[in-house]
């Protein structure tokens, strides 16, 4: 463990919290895509099946039932009790794409021929690609209240913060992980637009709005 | 191990 790592963990979850805090406070979904929050869901079940095969550590058996089940609360919020105010006419994004996508890159190029590595790599490559329909959505309506743009900033920061902790990595361990490093790098690429009008825009106090 | 890579990250 290391500096980046654990704030980038923290950050993720702390962009959980802020998603809740926002759902709750606000009573509403509006603006949020239950198509990348579903995705989530996906890619924390497939990728945290070895909570049955491996112990790691208590911090990361625990992160890991978090995020499955913060995810699948996350989805039955939208889903069920708020789904009357889902901005579903925005949350277009064709996430099938995503999904038959990740299948056929995780297969030609899974990280082994273990079933729990495909389904391993299958995840790597379905997160970076996951925050599309949310960043989709807001540029479909131009804007996005306050709250949900910190809730995308946490997460690419997130993103961001794994980069240098692979870098710190691979100088100290000589770690080394091509397929997270790749699929990693284009997931924060992905951000770069947002992070760019979110330092312009909502860090000076002003609504996250597309020029 | 059930498998041959190990990912000890989240």
């Amino acid at each position: 463990m290391n500096i980046f790592r654990l704030v980038a963990d923290l950050l993720h979850l702390a962009s959980i919290f802020i998603l809740l805090l926002k759902i709750q406070q606000t009573k509403s979904c509006a603006g949020v895509s239950l198509k990348t929050q579903a995705l989530y869901f996906v890619v924390f079940v497939t990728r945290y099946l070895d909570l049955f095969t491996h112990f790691y550590s208590v911090y990361n058996s625990l992160m890991k039932l978090f995020f499955i089940a913060s995810s699948a609360y996350i989805v039955y919020l939208m889903w069920k009790p708020y789904r009357p105010t889902y901005s579903a006419s925005t949350d277009t994004f064709r996430a099938e794409f995503l999904i038959v996508g990740a299948a056929l890159l995780g297969l030609a190029f899974p990280d082994s021929w273990h079933i729990l590595d495909i389904l391993w790599s299958f995840s790597i490559y379905l997160e970076a690609v996951a925050i599309l329909p949310q960043l989709f959505q807001m540029t479909r309506t131009g804007e996005a209240e306050t709250i949900t743009s910190h809730y995308v900033f946490a997460l690419g920061a997130y993103r961001a913060l794994y980069l240098m902790n692979w870098i710190y990595r691979y100088y100290t361990e000589g770690y080394m992980d091509v397929i997270a490093w790749v699929a990693g790098a284009v997931q924060t690429i992905l951000y770069a637009d947002f992070f760019y009008i979110y330092l312009t825009r909502v860090m000076r106090g002003r609504l996250f709005s597309l020029p | 191990r059930a498998r041959n890579n190990v990912h000890d990250e989240l």
